[in-house]
């Protein structure tokens, strides 16, 4: 799984 | 984006606000670590370094900008206009040690072994002891002006609020990072010694001095 990961906060 | 996160980013944007215009309208950096403001530099620049290279939303976006440009700004201003209003003599926390054990936290916790999401745990676990000179410095003072007590104190409010929203997140988003939990559960601990003791003065009228 080459997805990158969704740092969405801050 | 639920009322709990705005929430507790407003706080944020409050808490620099304050040490910044307590900074320059006393022309004083007088009661603040560098030792912190430096940290805080350091967790901004590796959380946020994707900033230009992956998009979240407008929002994200410029609260990044802000908080990497203002934490900059603050330590440079310390660093420089006010050097000589600093207390290194009693802003003598060993950041090393904190720098040291990110570093060994976020080669154990993270979620995959690659740069990004290496300096993004890092990031994480050092902010969650940033405070810790700061409190230090207070602790060795025994007192502080409010202004310096308001800036912890929103500081403070700003992880507590990250709590509810990730319990928000967990039952209406399926959203969990536990990573992100449990070093923000651990900086709001961190913090509970301190709100006890400002809800014991400060909110009763009084100076902030340590029982």
């Amino acid at each position: 799984d080459e997805k990158t990961i969704d740092h969405d906060e801050l | 984006m639920n009322l709990f996160r705005l929430g507790g980013d407003l706080a944020h944007l409050v808490s620099i606000f304050i040490l910044l215009q307590k900074i320059t309208a006393n022309k004083s950096a007088a009661g603040i670590s560098i030792k912190t403001q430096i940290l805080y530099s350091i967790v901004y620049v590796t959380r946020y370094i994707d900033v230009f290279t992956k998009w979240i939303s407008l929002y994200t976006f410029v609260m990044k900008l802000i908080f990497i440009a203002s934490s900059f700004y603050t330590v440079w201003l310390m660093h420089n206009t006010y050097k000589s209003t600093q207390n290194p003599q009693i802003d003598t926390f060993k950041i090393r040690y904190l720098i040291g054990g990110s570093i060994i936290m976020a080669a154990i916790f993270n979620h995959k072994l690659t740069f990004n999401e290496l300096v993004w745990s890092f990031s994480i676990w050092l902010e969650s002891v940033a405070i810790l000179p700061q409190l230090f410095m207070l602790q060795r003072t025994g007192e502080a002006e409010n202004i310096t007590v308001h800036y912890i104190f929103a500081l403070g409010i700003y992880r507590a609020l990250y709590i509810p929203n990730w319990v928000y997140r967990w039952i209406f988003d399926q959203y969990f990072d536990y990573i992100a939990t449990v070093a923000g559960i651990i900086q709001t601990l961190i913090y509970s010694d301190f709100f006890y003791v400002y809800y014991q003065r400060v909110m009763k009228g009084k100076k902030f001095e340590l029982p």
